[in-house]
């Protein structure tokens, strides 16, 4: 995954505040098919993190790719990723082209 | 007309 994404980066982004912070626009059937970071909030675990960018795409969270999934539906698996006490961190492969 | 442009914007979601 991500090898065919040539200008592709992962991020990783520590669990350190209690929110992600983020805000995304696109997904499935729309003019952004997949989503776009449109906001990072102050104090949150990505602007905390420093790695995430307004205007970057994320293809894959924890590996699992965002192609073909609806907003909400990539909004979820976001969601549920920050949510997974089982990790300490959330996995972005996220890419400047769009 | 290219077809991308009939493609409705997305709603925002903060997460």
């Amino acid at each position: 995954p991500g090898l065919l994404e040539p200008t592709s980066t992962l991020v990783r982004v520590m669990k350190s505040a209690s929110t992600l912070g983020i805000a995304i626009e696109g997904g499935a059937n729309t003019r952004q098919p997949l989503p776009r970071i449109v906001t990072i909030q102050r104090g949150g675990s990505a602007h905390n993190c420093g790695q995430l960018k307004v205007g970057q795409v994320i293809l894959e969270v924890n590996g699992l790719s965002l192609r073909g999934h609806e907003h909400r539906d990539a909004a979820r698996i976001i969601a549920e990723a920050f949510k997974n006490k089982e990790k300490d961190y959330v996995d972005f492969l996220v890419t400047d082209f769009n | 007309r290219e077809k991308r442009l009939t493609l409705p914007p997305s709603e925002i979601t903060l997460l």
